[in-house]
């Protein structure tokens, strides 16, 4: 393992330790968008349907085990916490969830490695979590007052993914016979997503100025 | 061209 997907996996844990510190401690969830949130669960339940049959490493299989808690707690604190469910901004978050899942799964069908059904549900949360996070932008479009931790998740959801992009060129340069398309090239969607958030995002820093985004 | 590696990431 380099050290970008060591810094990829560590910056992906601390956007949860972020969003969950909005959460159980402030109590709020304002500017999350529940649907990125349920679409992420549905993400590693699908992706780690592997986790006792597949044995990486300790370390991936305690990642494994953080993810699916944390995402499934996540989920659940925005719609049944009796505090924490008021805050959720459920009339700016429409965004439909099936046009997501049922594109993502439709490619998954016809674009994977293997037609068995694991490798499937693994291909499709590829390409899930590759457009997962367009609900959330779409609510910070939409939010006047990004406040900091909102921001600061969904910087650190997009720098995890920069590092991914790193850590896969290190790995293609460094062992023999490494690639793996569709996992490169949802990848390299993915951060693209981000490439607008990370401009505001950073002149809104160099400027000393509030998050804000164009809508 | 087919993918060479078993899914070790996370």
């Amino acid at each position: 393992m380099n050290i970008f997907r060591l810094c990829g996996d560590m910056t992906h844990l601390l956007s949860v330790v972020v969003l969950l510190l909005k959460i159980h401690t402030i109590k709020s969830c304002a500017g999350i968008s529940l649907k990125t949130q349920e679409l992420y669960a549905l993400v590693f339940a699908t992706r780690y349907l592997d986790i006792f049959t597949h044995h990486v490493s300790l370390y991936n299989t305690v990642m494994k085990i953080i993810f699916l808690g944390t995402s499934f707690t996540i989920v659940w604190y925005m719609r049944h916490h009796k505090v924490v469910r008021q805050t959720y901004d459920k009339e700016q978050d429409t965004f439909k969830h099936y046009m997501l899942i049922i594109p993502c799964f439709a490619l998954a069908l016809l674009i994977k490695t293997k037609f068995t059904p694991l490798e499937v549900l693994w291909t499709f949360s590829i390409y899930l979590e590759a457009v997962a996070i367009f609900p959330q932008l779409v609510l910070l479009q939409r939010t006047k007052n990004i406040d900091n931790l909102t921001g600061n998740y969904v910087f650190l959801l997009g720098a995890y993914r920069g590092l991914y992009l790193l850590n896969w060129i290190v790995r293609y340069f460094t062992e023999k016979g490494y690639r793996q398309w569709i996992t490169w090239i949802s990848g390299i969607v993915q951060t693209a997503l981000y490439a607008d958030f990370f401009y505001y995002y950073i002149k809104c820093w160099r400027n000393n100025e509030k998050l804000h985004l164009p809508s | 061209t087919e993918d060479t590696k078993e899914h070790d990431e996370l």
